[in-house]
């Protein structure tokens, strides 16, 4: 493991932790998109099937039950906890998100590294984690005030983001055969689609004022 | 497990 790799899923962890944090203590799930995280859920289920039947590190298998724990977790907390629930903008999280489902998978079944039903699954869930984010950058956009820590939620998710590809990078280079054209592209997808966020949370962070998103 | 698999990853 590196030290980009660590940080990566360090910056993961801490983006869970803060929409927990903000959703248990604060009972609210104000500006955040249950789409997205349905979506995160079905990527975690369907990338984590091997939980059971490959050991990589207790790390990895921690980090994977984190994961999966924290997801629908907070699924959970938005449908279900009778507070949680009522801060919830179902009208502004509209996000068609069922359609991304569909397309997903007939591109995992069409371009993946190998056609076994776990591998098509892990492709599957590569391909829809690009596109997880959408709901949620569409109601960012909605909202008229982001709070500090949807901002930062969203924030450390694109850092995970872009650390993975530093990652990559340095994989490519210190280790004989690691080429993996799926998570690669599927990665630098997902980290773009940050890319206009970012801007907007620097220019706001610069000039110490709340983050809006134009319109 | 293979030290270059991507599926070590998270």
């Amino acid at each position: 493991m590196n030290i980009f790799r660590l940080a990566g899923d360090m910056t993961h962890l801490a983006s869970v932790l803060v929409l927990l944090l903000k959703i248990h203590t604060i009972k609210s799930c104000a500006g955040i998109s249950l789409k997205t995280q349905e979506l995160f859920a079905i990527v975690f289920a369907s990338r984590y099937l091997d939980i059971f039947t490959d050991f990589i590190s207790l790390y990895n298998t921690l980090m994977k039950l984190i994961f999966l724990g924290s997801s629908f977790s907070i699924v959970w907390y938005i449908r279900r906890h009778k507070l949680v629930r009522r801060s919830y903008d179902k009208d502004q999280d509209t996000f068609r998100h069922y359609f991304l489902l569909l397309p997903c998978f007939i591109l995992a079944l069409l371009i993946n590294e190998k056609f076994t039903f776990k591998e098509v699954m892990w492709t599957f869930s590569l391909y829809l984690e690009a596109v997880a984010i959408l709901p949620q950058l569409v109601l960012l956009q909605r909202t008229k005030n982001i709070d500090n820590l949807t901002g930062q939620y969203v924030f450390l998710l694109g850092a995970y983001r872009g650390l993975y590809i530093l990652n990559w990078i340095y994989r490519y280079f210190t280790e004989p055969h690691y080429v993996h054209w799926i998570p690669w592209i599927s990665g630098l997808v997902q980290t773009l689609l940050y890319a206009d966020f970012f801007y907007y949370y620097f220019e706001s962070w610069k000039n110490n004022k709340k983050l809006q998103l134009p319109a | 497990e293979t030290e270059d698999d991507a599926h070590d990853e998270l």
